[in-house]
């Protein structure tokens, strides 16, 4: 048994959840946020037999798509020269970063 | 140390939540979302001592009740000799779903 | 590659998040509740190579200060001489519960 945890989008959990369930698989949903951008996510907890590990990936590969984030200036910098205002700098979110953990043991009670 | 990761019905998390830490033990609560049923559960972290994990298992045991869930049926299917609304769909909601998972290291600081 | 998870206090998550960030690390926050005051808590995932655990943990360990928390006491005792209100007991939180765990596989989709 291998537990996979997925931090993706908010805007693909819902896809990816129903894709993840029509195939037989067990999923729970956690609300999350991320540290950079501060912006909400969704994390998954999907516990799968360790032959079925790719087959989820893949799942997570068709529905999570790359998206663009803007991440909002720091202040204006006051200068010698006048107000210097930085651009906002856009940044590229990932679809998923997941994380393949080893279940030594799993029990449903 | 191990991690035991608890997923429960949420009926049952109050009095689970009581006896594990009545026997002294540390317990953290996240509220999660069934991927299937849509419906909110809870989530436990609970790390213990490699030779405690089966008490732990045992008070889960006690605590946690099998219960019915109603699957809501999709949407009423038009053919041609009418509407046909399939029934709900009775299914069994396990006690608790729980992952065992090996700590490499754990600091208290 | 490691996976931290670390169970902070509330107050000390938004200034320790700044300081991994800052780092370069990524880290997801996650809502919680404590099982044994009943309290909010913030429990945080940071993926990290295996040869930087350490650092963080140094982060941890500067931000996360400990804390006192008071345990309300059990409802008043009525005995045969009288009500006895027992008094409330301080009790001391730690900066952070840590947990470092091996990761089989690392995906960034
Ligand atoms: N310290 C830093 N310096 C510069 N840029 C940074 C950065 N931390 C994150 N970013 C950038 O900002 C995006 C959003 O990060 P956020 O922390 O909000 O949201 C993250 C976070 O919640 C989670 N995540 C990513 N790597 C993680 C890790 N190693 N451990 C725990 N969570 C991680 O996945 C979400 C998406 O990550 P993704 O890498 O696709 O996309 C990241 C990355 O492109
Ligand atoms: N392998 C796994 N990985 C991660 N989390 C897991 C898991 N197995 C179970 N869980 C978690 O435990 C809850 C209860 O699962 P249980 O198997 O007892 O009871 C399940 C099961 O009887 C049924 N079910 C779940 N997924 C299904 C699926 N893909 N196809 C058919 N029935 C499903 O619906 C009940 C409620 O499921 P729901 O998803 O709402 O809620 C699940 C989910 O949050
Ligand atoms: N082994 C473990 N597994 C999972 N999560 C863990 C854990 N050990 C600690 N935690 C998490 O870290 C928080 C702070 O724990 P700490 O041990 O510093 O500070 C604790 C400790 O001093 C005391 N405490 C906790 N459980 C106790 C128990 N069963 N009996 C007596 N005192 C307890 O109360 C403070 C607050 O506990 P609270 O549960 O509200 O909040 C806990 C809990 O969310």
């Amino acid at each position: 048994m291998k537990l996979i945890i997925a931090i993706v989008h908010d805007d693909d959990a819902g896809e990816l959840i129903s894709s993840i369930t029509e195939k037989g698989y067990g999923v729970t949903k956690l609300a999350t946020t991320g540290g950079f951008l501060k912006a909400g996510n969704t994390t998954l907890l999907i516990g799968v037999q360790k032959e079925k590990v790719d087959e989820v990936l893949d799942i997570i590969r068709d529905v999570c798509k790359t998206r663009k984030g803007i991440v909002s200036p720091p202040a204006p910098i006051i200068g010698g020269t006048g107000v210097y205002v930085p651009a906002p700098v856009e940044i590229t979110i990932g679809g998923a970063t997941v994380f393949i953990i080893d279940v030594d043991r799993f029990e449903k009670i």
